[in-house]
């Protein structure tokens, strides 16, 4: 564990609860997409099988559980709790463009072809394009609620702190995961104009913020 | 390609 793994997963943690507790004390959803959601649950299941089979650390398990939790727990918000404020007409993403590219690969490109690293590479391509709805939802809607844009924030600086926490651990230890270093490259660009926008305009106090 | 050590990351 260095530093920047620790801070990526601290950033992600706060991502996730600023969500969850956006929804639960707003007692609404709108402007949310369910999809990504669901697709962040789908990436955490297919991820933490081994949460029984294999123990890293007091640390790794804890947080696994907290992840899973948390993203069951945000995806029963939207469609059960909350589900009058849901925003359907707008999160009409076509969630089989990203699964069956992302299902192909992970047959393809893996480190051995057994169940257990076909889903782990599955969850690893799928989160780098899970946050596709939502960005298009906010581009249909037009602009996203601030927190929201807080939430996006901190997602896509988990993934940039892993990147550096990589080329960090390759030149301290040699390690190097390919698969997972390029699946975080591609996601953490799909951030780049968010990012850009905002810290010129969310971080300027004007609170909307509409991606082009 | 590399095959990936224990799966110590999140």
């Amino acid at each position: 564990m260095n530093i920047f793994r620790l801070a990526g997963d601290m950033s992600h943690l706060v991502a996730i609860l600023i969500l969850l507790l956006k929804i639960w004390r707003s007692r609404s959803c709108a402007g949310i997409s369910g999809k990504s959601q669901v697709l962040f649950a789908l990436v955490f299941t297919t991820r933490y099988l081994d949460l029984f089979t294999s123990f890293i650390s007091a640390y790794n398990t804890v947080m696994k559980v907290v992840f899973l939790a948390l993203s069951y727990a945000t995806v029963y918000l939207i469609y059960m709790r909350f589900r009058n404020s849901y925003d359907s007409e707008n999160d009409t993403f076509r969630v089989e463009f990203l699964l069956v590219p992302v299902i192909g690969l992970s047959f393809l490109e893996n480190y051995s072809f057994t169940p257990m690293e076909i889903l782990w590479t599955f969850s690893i391509f799928l989160e780098s394009v899970a946050i596709m709805p939502q960005l298009f939802m906010i581009t249909k809607t037009g602009e996203a609620e601030s927190i929201t844009n807080h939430y996006l924030f901190f997602l896509g600086l988990y993934r940039a702190l892993y990147i550096v926490n990589w080329v960090w651990r390759y030149h301290t230890e040699g390690f190097f995961d390919q698969i997972a270093v390029v699946s975080g490259v591609v996601q953490t660009i799909f951030y780049c104009d968010f990012f850009y926008l905002y810290v010129t305009r969310v971080l300027r106090g004007r609170g909307k913020m509409s991606l082009p | 390609c590399h095959r990936s050590r224990t799966k110590d990351e999140l």
